[in-house]
């Protein structure tokens, strides 16, 4: 049996919309800990992978491991019908073909009740080892949502070079070009507003500006991102959840 | 030219 029970429906609402334009059928874990989720895009290029601790829901529950196959275009229009301040639980019992969406205005005793079908969904789940990374920043994620779209106007690649002291984002297209150069900065009255840079060796990286056009849309749920990058492994985009994360792996484009 | 990755290359199937 799971009962998990956020106490905003607008925080599922908002983990939903941070991936569900890049991946459609997902497969959702859920054991005592928590719930997990993996899924490749389409194009095999983007790897998603989020974990809900269960430090994240006002109460949680789960003494089987379940698993939820979901479209999560069928998911999104359920969690449209609730109100963002509802309480959201989802209940599943331990073989299930459906899974309940429960939205309660306690304010109001107002109750409304979905059950959404669930799908067998074959899919690999990749072992995500600890990679090494060459360079670690974290800096506000509107910020670094506001250089991808800006950028992303000129090419369909933008180029991520860090150095000792700058990190460097850059477009090259036939319209123009553009580029935004940041330095590490500390904000002592809004610390989330810092740029920290870590580096170990220069990198310098191309990505699909697509991709990250789809990355930056988890920027609603963490005022913050981490972004680690290595020339031999894919770049990791995280948000942090106050238990658990929403992360990117993103493959690099090579030159042939 | 630049050419795309695949993500798969780089994660094992567990």
């Amino acid at each position: 049996m799971l009962e998990a029970k956020f106490e905003e429906a607008s925080f599922f609402k908002r983990i939903i919309d941070g991936f569900k334009d890049c991946v459609q059928l997902v497969n959702f874990q859920c054991k005592d800990d928590g719930i997990i989720a993996q899924a490749v895009d389409d194009s095999r290029v983007l790897l998603v992978s989020l974990e809900i601790g269960s430090e994240s829901f006002q109460t949680y529950r789960c003494d089987h491991p379940i698993t939820l196959g979901i479209d999560l275009n069928s998911l999104s229009k359920i969690l449209r019908c609730g109100n963002n301040t509802d309480t959201l639980t989802l209940i599943a019992d331990d073989t299930p073909d459906s899974v309940l969406l429960l939205f309660e205005d306690t304010k109001r005793e107002r109750i409304a009740e979905y059950s959404l079908k669930l799908m067998d969904i074959d899919a690999d789940f990749l072992k995500i080892e600890e990679l090494a990374y060459e360079s670690t920043l974290m800096m506000p994620s509107a910020e670094f949502a506001k250089n991808v779209r800006d950028l992303s106007q000129l090419s369909d690649s933008l180029t991520f070079t860090i150095t000792k002291e700058t990190i460097k984002f850059q477009a090259d297209g036939d319209i123009g070009s553009g580029s935004v150069i940041l330095k590490p900065y500390v904000n002592m009255d809004d610390p989330d507003q810092s740029i920290k840079l870590e580096m170990e060796q220069p990198v310098d990286l191309t990505f699909g500006s697509k991709y990250l056009l789809d990355i930056v849309k988890g920027s609603a749920l963490s005022n913050k991102v981490g972004i680690r990058l290595s020339s031999e492994a894919p770049a990791l985009f995280q948000f942090d959840l106050s238990s658990g994360f929403l992360q990117f792996f993103l493959a690099p484009k090579f030159n042939d | 030219s630049l050419k795309q990755k695949s993500i798969a290359s780089f994660f094992n199937r567990s």
